[in-house]
């Protein structure tokens, strides 16, 4: 469970092409 | 060489250069050894260690002839946070850590241009966690905190991030405020951040911000108006 890498990486990414705000 | 070694390293209480070195050798290391290998190294102290540094360096008034060598020092620790947070252990550990948050947020400095479009996105990316404990509560009163300190209005460092020329920051600073705002559940406290904000002057800034041709900063625009947009129609 502990091993899922590239957890900032994707948060990152989903921040900068704006996903990460597309939510409602 | 093993995460045991790292943290032998750290705990020799390097100095300039070659702390400065031991950390970028880390970073690497952080970003291509397996997670178990990152474990060791939090597990074993590695991340105390790293936020031990950070604080005495950021209490250091730097030397004027040393190069700026404590802001690389300082610069280099956030990004091995950065590589030591992207996986689940490491945010665990960093989320769990009492001071980790604050000196992030303490790691907010206008004057260090590169250094502040990190931190600026790590902590976007630390507020929009899915967590049970709303991160984001926590970022914002670390930087309300952190402000109060300095007797200054808390997203006033932001916005001086946003008067830079380098648009990197600005397109981070938005980042972040988007971040902020997007996760708060009350319409108005979404709306009072705001007002915050343009009350400091981001409204007028964000006319000339506006005609800045980069594709990264336009995506933040778009979602702070869409969002804006939304709470007023909401209201």
């Amino acid at each position: 469970d502990g091993d899922e890498t590239g957890i900032m990486d994707g948060l990152l990414e989903a921040l900068q092409s704006g996903a990460a705000f597309r939510r409602k | 060489k093993s995460a045991l070694v790292y943290i032998q390293e750290l705990k020799a209480d390097l100095k300039d250069t070659q702390l400065l070195s031991c950390l970028e050798s880390l970073r690497v290391s952080l970003n291509n050894n397996p997670v178990s290998w990152v474990q060791t190294f939090g597990d074993g102290d590695g991340l105390d260690l790293l936020l031990k540094f950070l604080r005495k360096l950021q209490d250091e008034r730097e030397e004027p002839l040393n190069g700026g060598i404590g802001v690389k020092c300082q610069h280099e620790i956030i990004r091995c946070l950065k590589a030591f947070m992207n996986n689940k252990h490491g945010l665990k550990a960093m989320l769990m850590s009492a001071e980790g948050i604050p000196l992030l947020v303490r790691s907010i400095n206008p004057d260090v241009q590169h250094m502040m479009v990190d931190v600026v996105r790590l902590l976007s990316a630390i507020c929009i966690l899915d967590h049970p404990d709303n991160i984001h509560e926590r970022v914002l009163e670390c930087i309300t905190e952190q402000a109060e300190e300095h007797d200054i209005e808390r997203f006033q460092p932001l916005l001086s991030g946003m008067q830079k020329n380098s648009i990197t920051l600005k397109a981070g600073c938005m980042q972040l405020i988007n971040a902020l705002i997007s996760r708060v559940e009350e319409l108005d406290f979404r709306i009072h951040l705001r007002s915050e904000l343009s009350r400091l002057g981001l409204r007028d800034m964000l006319k000339d911000v506006r005609a800045i041709e980069n594709e990264e900063l336009k995506v933040q625009l778009q979602v702070f108006d869409e969002q804006a947009d939304e709470d007023t129609e909401d209201l």
